[in-house]
């Protein structure tokens, strides 16, 4: 499954946690307005976070952060 | 299968429990309004708590708590 | 398979069954009103109950335990 | 595949029935009005008799014993 | 696949068939009018026989035996 | 693949044909009106002769013999 | 995927062509009207030839000989 | 996959071509107005060549050569 | 996936692509008008050049050439 | 899962990500107006970033930077 | 996963590049007006490129360059 996040505006950043016992954050990428980033699960991250105001596609459909 | 969580207040909380014979909290990750969190089941986590105002997004449409 | 389980009440009780020749309970997670709670089966689990009011979200659509 | 049973009158008996040459009742879990069962097939059971008032769910649609 | 039959009178038989090079008679499950038994094929069972009135439901739809 | 055969008449016979170099009759199963068979493709069975009336329902919809 | 053949008249074959390197008849199954054959592909069959008037039923729908 | 090739004429040829390296023609089967041939991808078999007048039926429907 | 090609013109050229490092022309198929070539993807083929005009099927509907 | 980048303007880049504990930028590809890139998630690629004006295609259907 | 592409104009390129840590150019196909390419993703290939006046179909639709 992968996720496509459209940054709505500067400043927006989607964080990897860790898959495993523990649950850090392992890197936040930044997106300026317009830009998208195209992220799956992988074998390094098993939950992701969003803050910031953005579009979110999956396999559901869209759901905004706001 | 995932999950998407939007938090609709601050202090919305996403639990993990543990997979195996004994089931217990591993993780609680916190959101603030609006902040979206995207999660998965796996080695480590087969249930997962939802406490706080938010909606879930899954293969079988949205739940909202309440 | 998941199910996602909303508690209608305060103490609603999701309870897991033993998977193999035993059939026994081996937790049983406490729900307040309006938390969520999703589950798998797995490995030690093959049966779930669930006891007092709540939702429960499948792949077959809602029922209601009342 | 998995089924949902939801006890319309108190009593309600789910069976599971031994996998293998023999075919033998293992377990009875009892279901009071209301209740609901969530049971799989497993490596133990490959049969399973619904006795006494219920609505069962599966993958088919609703059935009703009477 | 599985099968769900509910007898529509007493002394329905839901018989399995042997797999292999023999087809013999292996079991033999009696239902009273109302109950339902829910069957898989099976390392053992790759043949189902159904006598007496009841109404078989499987992934086709469903079929009344009279 | 499965195929769920209803006899329309008393006399009606499903017979297996063997799996491999050889195609001979290994069992003719025999059914009386209203009787249903349920049986599968197999390790042993890789055609099915029906011979009599009745009504045969597989993933393709149903077909009557006459 | 298998084929449910209807013969429409007397004397119809299905005759199973080799698999491998060869092609030749390996069997020819004769039908008389009204009676059915269900057949497969297998380890030894790897095309078949309908003969005669009949219908024939796959996955893509209806086709007849004549 | 398989695809259901009917003549419409006398002398139709369903022409089988090499898998590998090389691509070269194994088979040529000759089909009579009316017969129908079903044939498959093999190990043998990566390529096939319709000649005369035919009905071909395939996942992606029906297609005439003339 | 297989792709089903339909000569519209005498000298169509259906032409396979080796697989692997290197780009080549391995097998140039010449079809007359009215033919049909039906092929796969293989182990020695990962690209398909088809010059002249035809009709291509594939699981995403019908294209021509011109 | 492949994604399909059209530029609607010239520079646009497709920038691609790499899979493991560390997120860094290991590619990026320019593009030309009305260029098309197609792309895959791969062993060394589990994000991919898209910076300037564009069009993108994936399974969930289209989104536009801007 | 495949694609389709048709050439609007003489001289479109359909570029593979190369699988791996590194990105590079390992081949151009040229196609003259008219003319089909189909191509999939490979062990050498996992992004691919088009330049100049094309069509382009894939599971998600159509898509021109211009
Ligand atoms: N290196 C990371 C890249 C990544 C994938 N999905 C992500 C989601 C958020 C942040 C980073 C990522 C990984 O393979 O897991
Ligand atoms: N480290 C956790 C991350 C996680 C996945 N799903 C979760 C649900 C709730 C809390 C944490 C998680 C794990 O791999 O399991
Ligand atoms: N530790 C349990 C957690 C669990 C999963 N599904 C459940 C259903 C009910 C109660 C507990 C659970 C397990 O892995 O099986
Ligand atoms: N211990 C049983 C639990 C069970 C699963 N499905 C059932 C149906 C009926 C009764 C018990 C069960 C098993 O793993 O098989
Ligand atoms: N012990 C039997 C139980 C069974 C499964 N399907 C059946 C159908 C009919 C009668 C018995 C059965 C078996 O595993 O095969
Ligand atoms: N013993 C047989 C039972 C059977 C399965 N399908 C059949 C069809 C016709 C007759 C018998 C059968 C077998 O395993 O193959
Ligand atoms: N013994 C043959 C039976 C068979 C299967 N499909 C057929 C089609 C035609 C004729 C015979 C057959 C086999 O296993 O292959
Ligand atoms: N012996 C051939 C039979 C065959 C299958 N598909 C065909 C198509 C055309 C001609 C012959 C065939 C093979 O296994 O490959
Ligand atoms: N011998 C070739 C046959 C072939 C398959 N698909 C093709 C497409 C074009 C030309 C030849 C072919 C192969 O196995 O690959
Ligand atoms: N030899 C190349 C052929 C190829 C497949 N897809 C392509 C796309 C573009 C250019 C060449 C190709 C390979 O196997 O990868
Ligand atoms: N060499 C890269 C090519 C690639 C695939 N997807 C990408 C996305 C962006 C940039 C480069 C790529 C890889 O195999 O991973």
């Amino acid at each position: 499954d992968f996720f496509i996040i459209k940054a709505l505006e500067d400043g927006v950043q989607v964080i990897g946690l860790t898959r495993g016992e523990a649950t850090k954050f392992h890197h936040a990428e930044k997106l300026d307005k317009g830009e998208l980033l195209v992220v799956q699960f992988t074998a390094h991250t098993s939950a992701i976070k969003i803050k910031g105001e953005a579009k979110v596609q999956s396999r559901y459909g869209e759901m905004n952060t706001d």
